[in-house]
Formats: C-alpha cells, sequence, structure tokens
C-alpha cells in the first residue's frame, strides 16, 4: 500500500482519495504540533490550545472528505444516465472548486503538484461551460415552490419586475401619495426657511 | 412564461423529475411532499399579509396566529409522521421561523426521551395538547456552548421535597431560548443539581413560568424577550430569571439520574444519553444548510437567466448574466455545494435513526464517532452555506438587497446555525478531539474502523500526475 497513488484530475475517485490524503496528512501536523508543544514542557490543556488552530484545519479537511466522498458515492446510486452525468459533472466541480480554495493544503502535502493546479483551474472553467445549460434545470430539480420560495426574483415563471414593482407598490409606506411626515415637519420647515 | 427562462428549461439534458426523486428519497416521496405542500398553499387561513410589511410585534402576533392554525390543521388532516410535519411547517413557515418552534423541536423530545414512566403520564399530555407550552432553557447570558460553565443551580431541600431554582449571578440569567419571552408557560431549565452540599453537575428541571389560567408569570419567575435580533422577527427569543423559585422533587427529569426523597443522587448509566439528541439536531442542521443553500442558488441562478446587463461583443444585445463566466463562476459551485449538502443530510438522517436503533439495545460504541462527525459537518456545512447564501445575494445586484428577493431573510435566518447549537469553532475542536484520539490509536498499531480508518493509511503518498 505505500506505493503512490497518481492524482488524476478528472477522476472523481482519485480526487477523493486526494481528499483522503489531505485529511490524514493535517490530523498528522495536528497531532505533531501538540506534541512539539508538549516537548516544550507546557500542560496538555496548553498544548492543545497552542495547536487550536491546526486541530480545526484538521476536522475541517476531514469533514470536506466526507462530504466529497459521500457525494461519490451518492452517484453509484443513480441509474438514469442522463442524471447521473450532471451530477458527475456537478460532484467533479464541487471536488475540483474545494481543490482550488485549498490549493496550499494539497500542493504542503504534496498531493499535487504546480502544473496540476493550472490543469485544475482549465477544467474547472470548462466544467462552468458545461453546466450552463442545465443551470436553471438544476435548480427546478429542487421543486420549491413559489409560495416556499417567498421570493420575486426567483419566481418559476421568471417574471420578476413586473412583480418587484407591484411588491413595492403594496409597502406600507406606499399607503398614502403624500406621507404625513410631509405636513408635520416638511412643509413647516419650508415655511420657517 | 419569461421567454429567457422558457429557453433555458428547453435545453435541460437530462429529466427534471427523475432528480427531484433522488433527492426527495423515492416517487412516492415526492408525490406526498407536493400533497402536503399544496394542503398549505390552497389554505386561506395560510394567505397572510407579506411579513416584511408588518412590524416586530404584528410579526409575532401573525407567527403565533398561523403556529396554532398549524397545530389544529395538523390534527384535522391526520398528519403525524415527524417528517411530514416537518415538510408541513416548511411551506407554511417559508423563510421565516415558527413562534413554537423549540416546543416541537426541544421540549416535546426532551420529555419523550427524559422522563420516567410516572412524569411521562403527567407532562406528556399537557404538552402534546399545548396547555403545556415549553421551550429548553440551557444558554445563559455569560455562558453557552461550554455547558460546565452555566451557573443556574437547583438545590434539593430534603425538608419539602423541593428544588430551589435560583439565577445566582446576572451572567447565569438564562437568555436565547426561542418562545421563553411571551409564549411559553413551561421551560425544562438546564441546572447544576446541589444536593446533601455536593454538586453533581447539569440536569433537568421541567420550571413552570406563567400560569396555565391567566399566563400572568409566577412569583419569582422575571421572564421577558430579548429584544430585536439580526433576523428570527416572529420568534420571542427571551430571558429569565429564576429568584429562588421551588418546585416539587418529581420536577426533575429523572428517567436516567435521580435525587431521593432523602437527597440521595443516584447517577445515570451513562454520560452519553443526551448524545443522541445532539446528534439529531446537528444531522438536522446539515440538512437546514442543504435547504438553505438550494432555495438561495434557486433565486440567484432563476434570476440570472431573466436579467440582461452590460455586453460580450460590442454591438450585440445585452446577455443573460448567467453568459458571464463570473457569473458561473460565483453560482455553479454553490449549486454543487447545495447537492452535496442535500446527499450527505440523508446520510446523516439515515445514520442517526440506524443509531438510535442501536442505542435503544444499549449499543454505544458508534456514538462518540457520530457525535464527532456530525458536530464537525455541522460546522462545515453552516459556516459555508452562510457564506454562500451571501453570495448568491450579492450575485442578484441590488435587487438581492430587498426583501422582496428573500435573500436576506434565508440568510438572517440561516446564519445563526454558525452559534446555536454548539459554536462552530467549538464543534470543530470537538471533531479534532476524536480525529487526534483516533489518529494516536492508528500510530500505535491499532486497526481503526468506521470513517476515520484513512487514519491507519497516512504513511501511504500521492504522486503529483506528469502533466
Amino acid at each position: 500500500s505505500s506505493r503512490p497513488t497518481v492524482v488524476n484530475v478528472n477522476d472523481l475517485a482519485s480526487l477523493v482519495e486526494a481528499y483522503k490524503l489531505r485529511a490524514a496528512k493535517l490530523v498528522e501536523l495536528a497531532a505533531k504540533s501538540i506534541q512539539q508543544e508538549l516537548q516544550k514542557r507546557v500542560s496538555q490543556e496548553d498544548a492543545w490550545n497552542n495547536s487550536a488552530i491546526d486541530l480545526v484545519r484538521a476536522s475541517d479537511a476531514h469533514c470536506h472528505y466526507v462530504v466529497v466522498k459521500l457525494f461519490a458515492a451518492k452517484l453509484g446510486e443513480i441509474g438514469d444516465t442522463g442524471v447521473h452525468s450532471v451530477l458527475s459533472t456537478l460532484a467533479l466541480l464541487y471536488a475540483l472548486q474545494g481543490i482550488q480554495q485549498h490549493s496550499g493544503d494539497f500542493l504542503q502535502t504534496g498531493l499535487l503538484s504546480v502544473p496540476q493546479l493550472s490543469q485544475v483551474s482549465q477544467r474547472l472553467k470548462e466544467l462552468l461551460a458545461q453546466l450552463r445549460p442545465n443551470a436553471v434545470a438544476l435548480v427546478d430539480a429542487f421543486d420549491y415552490c413559489d409560495e416556499m420560495l417567498n421570493s420575486v426574483l426567483g419566481r418559476y415563471d421568471g417574471n420578476v419586475y413586473e412583480h418587484m414593482f407591484e411588491w413595492a407598490r403594496r409597502s406600507p409606506l406606499n399607503k398614502t401619495e403624500v406621507h404625513e411626515s410631509y405636513h408635520k415637519y416638511l412643509k413647516p420647515l419650508q415655511a420657517k426657511l | 412564461m419569461n421567454p429567457d427562462i422558457t429557453r433555458e428549461r428547453e435545453n435541460a439534458t437530462f429529466n427534471v423529475e427523475k432528480l427531484t426523486h433522488i433527492l426527495d428519497g423515492g416517487i412516492e416521496k415526492t408525490k406526498r411532499r407536493r400533497e402536503i405542500e399544496s394542503l398549505v398553499i390552497s389554505d386561506p387561513d395560510f394567505q397572510s399579509e407579506d411579513l416584511n410589511f408588518l412590524s416586530r410585534s404584528e410579526r409575532y402576533d401573525a407567527a403565533v396566529k398561523k403556529s396554532a392554525q398549524m397545530i389544529l390543521k395538523l390534527r384535522e388532516y391526520g398528519i403525524s409522521d415527524p417528517e411530514e410535519i416537518y415538510c408541513y411547517k416548511s411551506v407554511f413557515r417559508g423563510n421565516h421561523q415558527e413562534a413554537l418552534g423549540l416546543h416541537f423541536v426541544m421540549f416535546l423530545p426532551t420529555l419523550y426521551t427524559q422522563c420516567n414512566k410516572e412524569q411521562f403520564k403527567k407532562w406528556v399530555p399537557l404538552a402534546e395538547s399545548f396547555k403545556a407550552l415549553g421551550t429548553y432553557a440551557q444558554t445563559e447570558l455569560g455562558h453557552g456552548t461550554h455547558l460546565r460553565g452555566l451557573e443556574t443551580t437547583a438545590t434539593y431541600d430534603p425538608a419539602t421535597q423541593e428544588f430551589v431554582l435560583n439565577s445566582p449571578t446576572i451572567t447565569s440569567i438564562k437568555w436565547w431560548p426561542g418562545g421563553l419571552g411571551k409564549t411559553s408557560n413551561h421551560a425544562i431549565v438546564l441546572a447544576q443539581l446541589h444536593t446533601q452540599g455536593k454538586c453533581h453537575g447539569l440536569h433537568a428541571f421541567i420550571v413552570p413560568l406563567r400560569s396555565m389560567n391567566t399566563h400572568i408569570p409566577l412569583p419569582g419567575v422575571v421572564v421577558g424577550d430579548i429584544g430585536p435580533k439580526f433576523g428570527f422577527d416572529e420568534v420571542d427569543n427571551g430571558y429569565l430569571k429564576l429568584e429562588n423559585v421551588r418546585i416539587p422533587r418529581e420536577h426533575m427529569l429523572m428517567k436516567y439520574a435521580k435525587v431521593e426523597a432523602d437527597g440521595t443522587y443516584v447517577k445515570p448509566p451513562s454520560d452519553k444519553l443526551t448524545y443522541g439528541t445532539m446528534v439529531f439536531i446537528r444531522s438536522m442542521i446539515v440538512g437546514e444548510a442543504g435547504r438553505a443553500l438550494a432555495k438561495s442558488c434557486t433565486i440567484a441562478i432563476r434570476y440570472s437567466s431573466v436579467r440582461h446587463q452590460s455586453e460580450i461583443r460590442p454591438g450585440e444585445p445585452e446577455p443573460q448574466i448567467m453568459d458571464y463566466q463570473t457569473q458561473q463562476y460565483k453560482l455553479f459551485p454553490l449549486l454543487a455545494t447545495a447537492y452535496a449538502y442535500k446527499f450527505v443530510g440523508q446520510y446523516m438522517n439515515d445514520v442517526y435513526h440506524r443509531i438510535t436503533g442501536d442505542i435503544s439495545q444499549g449499543d454505544f460504541s458508534e456514538l462518540p464517532e457520530l457525535h464527532a462527525l456530525s458536530a464537525g459537518l455541522k460546522a462545515f456545512t453552516t459556516w459555508t452555506a452562510s457564506a454562500g447564501i451571501e453570495v448568491c445575494r450579492m450575485a442578484c445586484g441590488g435587487h438581492g438587497y430587498s426583501r422582496c428577493s428573500a435573500l436576506p431573510d434565508i440568510y438572517v435566518n440561516f446564519v445563526p446555525t454558525c452559534t446555536y447549537e454548539g459554536e462552530n469553532t467549538v464543534m470543530m475542536l470537538q471533531t479534532a478531539r476524536f480525529l487526534i484520539k483516533s489518529y494516536r490509536q492508528a500510530s500505535a498499531g491499532h486497526q481503526l474502523s468506521g470513517i476515520v480508518s484513512y487514519l491507519n493509511e497516512s504513511e501511504r503518498s500521492l504522486q503529483p500526475q506528469s502533466v
């Protein structure tokens, strides 16, 4: 098992492996940080506190690995080819986006090379273009009815501006054409000046 | 129908309905969900004034009215399955909170799981008939996630067989619980138990707050609303100061730990008993992250398909915003994240149901790992979902700032998940505790099981691929 594994940035399973080893590495770094603190003769509690940033980073990487792993596992349950294809694109995009956002971790742990990061960016742009035709259909699949979304911008029929104007006109401030503050404050002010 | 959005739907390369079934967990679940949603949508009682146009007091009033109606209707329709109740509420609640939320998600479940037989017989019927309207008072003005720091005391008086509940300091005043300010007439109060001169740590007590006839606060109970917040306008998050309030011994929830009549303390069989509730709540929150992000992406992506601005090629008509790579880069990874969290939410829900089965058989073996996992995933998903909702709002330009977009409401009602049910940094450190313990076991040559087993492989290395 010590044979090095080659990361293929186009292959989701390979990326899951990279997330796994990133998490393992960051847990190891956090544990070593605690060890180094203890060698300075500080208490267990102070060693823990002085390593807290590394500990949070390790947990974050662990959770990220779990999410990527579960996303990849879900694809295995999907039979419909059209749905499987679009979700595979989403899963790959999610994994590559995470690598781009945490590229320092993947470089620092030797999991990816600098040329590969350029490849990740390039691949990510391709996936955005690939998803473009399906973007609206993918949110339609969440199936939030207008009454639940309660959003003029997110209306299913896309008729945003008509309904935005209608919504604004119902605002309480528009109950009267002239708001009472005019007569109470502005008009007297104008009379004095 | 807007022609742009029509064309978008014509371009799709997959069957939307099939994907909806996958998200719901099957065709039947989709069908049933839509049935329940239509019950709310077609109900004239739920057609209310836009909450954005109401004052805080009016919003609270409207929320209590809707909650009361919802309770009667759930009975009328005979909806009792927890997932179906959740679905019904999701529609009637929209992007807002529920005035009686904590009665359902904390007060009742705690009675179900922590009452002994006699207490169950007395309190559950009162709570289920809403004669006892309850909340769950744990957090204090000066103490939150670190439970051992809570200061409220419950001192046992064997002479009268009563507990005396007291808020000894200003920092011990209970603060934040939903429904505490004006709605609830009872609370489950977490307090440090003192008996026979010894402190036995945090235990739960049912404390009457208001008269069940007049709703006037009882003697020694100082209770009220904590004032306007960033969001949650419909909820009377409240404060509770207890001034030596006496309650009968039977008001301590004694399914596990007990105090005998003479004050003798009987320890609970395991300190992991409350883990199950925490895993459940945090699993729910992971699902909420998927929902909040999915709603925000729905709004931002639909609007980006009908909104036209600027130009990509000179002289051509203004393109759809969604054709800009930067807009795609903002929204599509978030869309992928929403799907990821929906699937993680399903997984955590399945896991929770599995472990509650194990717990009822007395098998706690998986609990520590799942407690650590749910804590970490709750933090991980809520942090990124909160940031993602804000990106969706800004991706809608100025109109994202209008309440009519719903994005401000989604944000202010979701972002507290980063703090309640365990502040996120504390949650990540709890997960780290489990990871370091597992790492040390792996380093000592033990074979790990479950989702941390990869720590046994850490000597493995990946070779960057030659490009």
